[in-house]
């Protein structure tokens, strides 16, 4: 241990177990995190080949599906169900790079398990859950985002086969930035206008097959493709896919809340956003992840700057700990509070979110719109001062927070598409804001 | 903004906006900006400015005749403040909801609350601005509150790296060397450069380009 460090601890006031606690909800709590992130550490198919700073993006995408498929199987043999415990293994198996297959788990089972009939459910949850087919959940398109409304894949109801027809009308319809889309999927559930009787009915989702299970081959009138290299995420295959005129049965429409029938006739969901659900759980979450990306940060500006000696504090003396002069810890110390209370807003938004999907599954849609408006304004606000954050304290570490062993750029890379993903933040904040002119 | 202004009562997380709130900061000491009345207080009046300001400006734009798209557009500056002051809010809110409700000992208590104030101040230091221009705070107020600011520093200084212990991030995961756990960070620097492919040969393939430039 070096002395400048252990010189440290020796002096703490209390034991940081004690706040692991609290920052975990409990004693069992962390130790049950620790023994699943010691479960994925020690196991050495989680190994890496080499240091990811030193592999090509084609090389960390295969090492990345390779751990991904075995922490599938692990998870499978462990019975690990709960959703806290499973993310927490999925983080130790993927370290610092983004969870392969994690829209899989996340907004493609979330829209099986609460936008499907409890007779679809009976196949395609029961195939998510096996993994006897890999999802993702395509909504963004190469020249739509944000605004749902604009999209222009089509579903075209063909009430003589009773299939819906999808199609990629024009360039920008194509779908752009799903991940693991391009590559790896074999399904994606698919966001595209609904054209029924001749009439258009909105954005609705519906599960697509893209790849042959048994070749991985994509079905005919299935364009798939990666998008190429970006900022972060370069272990996933964010991809785009276009389609011409493939069609899916009827069945295949999510139609928990709103229907087709054989005949064409358009039957209307209760609540107009009731479909946007998906978007909920992935903002709500983001807002917590905010503060573990923080959390990160600040753990290595604050070591680092222990370690770090540079100048004369006082003339003559050995030179100080940089995180001895004021300006250092203005820089990491608002930004290690910060954490803090992001961690705590995500476990309330996450109570929100909680409590708000208890009531809707109850038929109470009352709270819908501020949940909406909250997930996404939170959203907005921690990813936006958690991306200022993470620059700030890699500024802190000098010139060494710009070299890739210092765990920045990797961090940086994984952290900021938050503020762009899932709804871009300045349109997160006027939708907060259209709530809080209402109210 | 809109049923606030109503008989209707707000429930939830924008009923700030109906609250009878002081309408000037009470501080008077230094001191009192360790409280959390009057933090949060200072972020609602905050929340509850911006927010009214945003509606006043949209009203007003309405008034000139513009259609409702056009007025929102106009206004955005001003409803986006208000949705970043409502969501600061929240999470100043949350933080201190969270410390009052954790259950460990008491110096780990006095920490958490002690970033949770600095998280607070640090907050309104950066947005003074809203609470002078109404005049909610006065310039000695500011003064003191940044003192207070400072004051903190040096209390989170001695427990800063328990702080970061307590995130429990073993070394795999933070993939860093220089967040390493044991501090030993210039040697694996060294150690981590040493292991670049660009450092398997003593001379590159580039010198197939350096070698005749050289030589011409």
């Amino acid at each position: 241990i070096n002395p400048d460090i252990a010189e440290e601890r020796e002096n703490a006031k209390f034991d940081p177990i004690e706040l692991t606690y609290v920052i975990d909800g409990g004693k069992e709590k962390t130790e049950r995190r620790r023994f699943l992130e010691s479960e994925a550490l020690n196991d050495p198919v989680f190994d890496d080949p080499a240091d990811i700073a030193f592999l090509t993006d084609e090389q960390r995408h295969t090492n990345s599906v390779r751990k991904s498929l075995h922490m599938v199987r692990r998870l499978q043999e462990m019975e690990i169900t709960n959703h806290m415990e499973s993310h927490w293994f999925r983080v130790a198996v993927h370290r610092s790079e983004e969870i392969a297959l994690s829209l899989h788990a996340s907004m493609f089972q979330h829209t099986v398990m609460h936008q499907m009939t409890e007779e679809q459910q009976a196949y395609w949850l029961r195939a998510t859950k096996d993994y006897t087919l890999l999802g993702t959940y395509a909504q963004t398109e190469l020249g739509h985002g944000t605004f749902l409304r604009g999209l222009e894949t089509t579903a075209t109801y063909d009430p003589t086969t009773q299939e819906f027809e999808i199609h990629s009308p024009t360039l920008t319809s194509m779908k752009w930035w799903p991940g693991n889309l391009g590559k790896t999927a074999t399904h994606a559930i698919v966001a595209a206008q609904l054209y029924t009787k001749g009439s258009r009915m909105g954005v609705h989702m519906f599960m697509v097959p893209l790849r042959s299970l048994e070749t991985h081959l994509p079905h005919p009138g299935v364009e798939l493709g990666d998008i190429g290299p970006k900022l972060g995420y370069n272990n996933i295959d964010n991809g785009f896919l276009r389609f011409n005129h493939y069609r899916i049965p009827i069945e295949n429409m999510c139609m928990r809340h709103s229907k087709v029938m054989p005949d064409g006739t358009y039957v209307p969901p209760p609540h107009k956003k009731i479909s946007y659900g998906s978007m909920l759980p992935i903002r709500s979450g983001i807002v917590g992840n905010t503060g573990w990306y923080l959390s990160k940060g600040s753990t290595i500006a604050t070591r680092y700057s222990v370690v770090r000696r540079q100048s004369e504090l006082i003339p003559g003396t050995k030179e100080a700990k940089i995180l001895d002069y004021q300006s250092q810890q203005l820089k990491i110390f608002p930004n290690l509070a910060t954490a803090f209370a992001f961690i705590f807003t995500g476990r309330e938004m996450m109570k929100h979110y909680f409590e708000s999907l208890a009531e809707m599954d109850e038929g109470n849609y009352s709270s819908l719109p501020e949940l909406h408006a909250t997930s996404a304004g939170l959203k907005a606000f921690t990813s936006s001062v958690m991306a200022s954050g993470l620059e700030e304290l890699r500024t802190s570490c000098g010139g060494h927070g710009y070299s890739k062993a210092s765990g920045f750029p990797e961090l940086y890379g994984t952290a900021a598409p938050a503020s762009t993903y899932e709804g871009e933040n300045t349109v997160m904040f006027l939708q907060t804001a259209r709530y809080l002119m209402k109210v | 903004a809109r049923q606030a202004g109503s008989k209707d009562k707000l429930v939830g997380c924008a009923a700030y906006l109906q609250a009878d709130l002081p309408p000037r900061c009470l501080a008077k000491r230094q001191i009192d900006f360790l409280r959390q009345d009057i933090l949060v207080d200072a972020y609602k009046h905050r929340a509850k400015s911006v927010v009214m300001l945003a509606a006043r400006r949209l009203g007003e734009e309405l008034k000139k005749g513009h259609s409702q798209p056009i007025a929102w557009n106009n206004c955005h500056m001003y409803l986006v403040k208000a949705a970043m002051a409502h969501c600061h809010l929240y999470c100043v809110e949350s933080f201190f909801d969270g410390v009052n409700t954790s259950e460990t000992s008491q110096p780990a208590l006095d920490a958490l609350m002690t970033l949770c104030q600095f998280y607070a101040i640090f907050g309104i230091s950066q947005n003074k601005g809203d609470l002078l221009q109404d005049g909610y705070m006065n310039g000695e107020q500011l003064n003191m509150l940044e003192r207070q600011l400072i004051d903190l520093l040096a209390v989170i200084r001695p427990i800063a790296v328990t702080l970061v212990d307590a995130f429990d991030v073993p070394d795999k995961m933070l993939s860093s060397v220089l967040g390493r756990y044991d501090g030993n960070v210039y040697e694996n620097l060294y150690e981590w450069a040493k292991s670049s492919p660009l450092n398997k040969k003593e001379v590159p393939d580039a010198y197939k380009y350096i070698g005749p430039f050289l030589r011409e």
